[in-house]
């Protein structure tokens, strides 16, 4: 059996969010390390790899693998019903159909107790390569989300260049064409406003925007984005979670130009 | 114009 337990229903209600765009249904695969998600888009150009681990739930208990298959709309309905401050605790039996969400005021005086229907769900597990990138960039989430926001007016794909002196993103578009340029950042005085950049060669990426700004939708979880990229393969945007895990998305570049 | 790739063949089947 599952118990699990958050102590703010916000957390799990921003992770959804995160992945509702991409993913219409999806296994939350249950073990006793914690509580992951692997999924692919429709259209085989994006995945979310998601990660929760037990020691950020309090408490936790899984004694065997417990795959729990979710529709996210559904599930979404259901979250909707709980304050965002509310106690969170999801249970489920290891032969039951059903999903148990219990959610409880910090004051403890209403507890409101919500079941949802599972379903068998036949995905394909993917090996992910664990990859040295040719460019790791740390920077604002929010900065990141604003970039994707505003290029979306200009074009719906972005470039990406990444040099020693920055991370340069750019579109061209019917109105024209525009870019917003990211120095490194060594001295700033806020630390979470930094953009930093590992790089053993230059690189230059094409890719779809509309993916970039469902990945942005998680950025409430952190203050900071990694973007991981290579030429020619596809790029791991990271949002790591305090203390928990990390949701992480990989997206197919657009390719010749 | 671009077109866009697909993830098909960076990851592998487990």
């Amino acid at each position: 059996m599952l118990e699990a337990r958050l102590p703010q229903a916000k957390l799990l209600k921003s992770l959804l969010e995160a992945i509702k765009e991409l993913v219409v249904e999806c296994n939350f695969d249950c073990n006793d390390s914690g509580i992951a998600v692997q999924a692919m888009d429709s259209s085989h150009v994006a995945l979310v790899a998601l990660l929760l681990r037990a020691d950020g739930f309090d408490p936790y208990r899984c004694d065997r693998n417990l795959p729990l298959g979710i529709n996210l709309t559904s599930l979404n309905k259901i979250l909707k019903c709980a304050g965002n401050e509310d106690i969170l605790t999801i249970k489920a039996s290891d032969d039951g159909d059903v999903l148990n969400l219990v959610f409880e005021s910090k004051d403890s005086d209403r507890i409101s107790e919500y079941e949802l229907k599972l379903m068998d769900i036949d995905s394909e597990h993917l090996g992910i390569p664990d990859t040295q990138y040719d460019a790791v960039v740390s920077m604002s989430s929010g900065e990141f989300q604003r970039i994707c926001r505003d290029l979306s007016q200009i074009s719906d794909s972005i470039v990406i260049d990444v040099t020693k002196e920055g991370i340069k993103f750019s579109a061209s578009g019917e109105v024209g064409n525009g870019s917003v340029t990211l120095k490194q950042s060594g001295s700033v005085d806020r630390e979470d406003e930094a953009t930093t950049i590992e790089l053993q060669q230059a690189v230059s990426l094409t890719f779809s925007l509309k993916y970039f700004q469902y990945f942005t939708k998680a950025t409430p979880l952190s203050s900071r984005v990694v973007l991981s990229m290579s030429n020619d393969v596809p790029i791991l945007v990271e949002y790591k979670l305090d203390n928990l895990g990390y949701v992480r998305y990989y997206l197919a570049p657009k390719i010749g130009d | 114009t671009a077109t866009q790739g697909r993830l098909d063949g960076f990851f592998t089947v487990l």
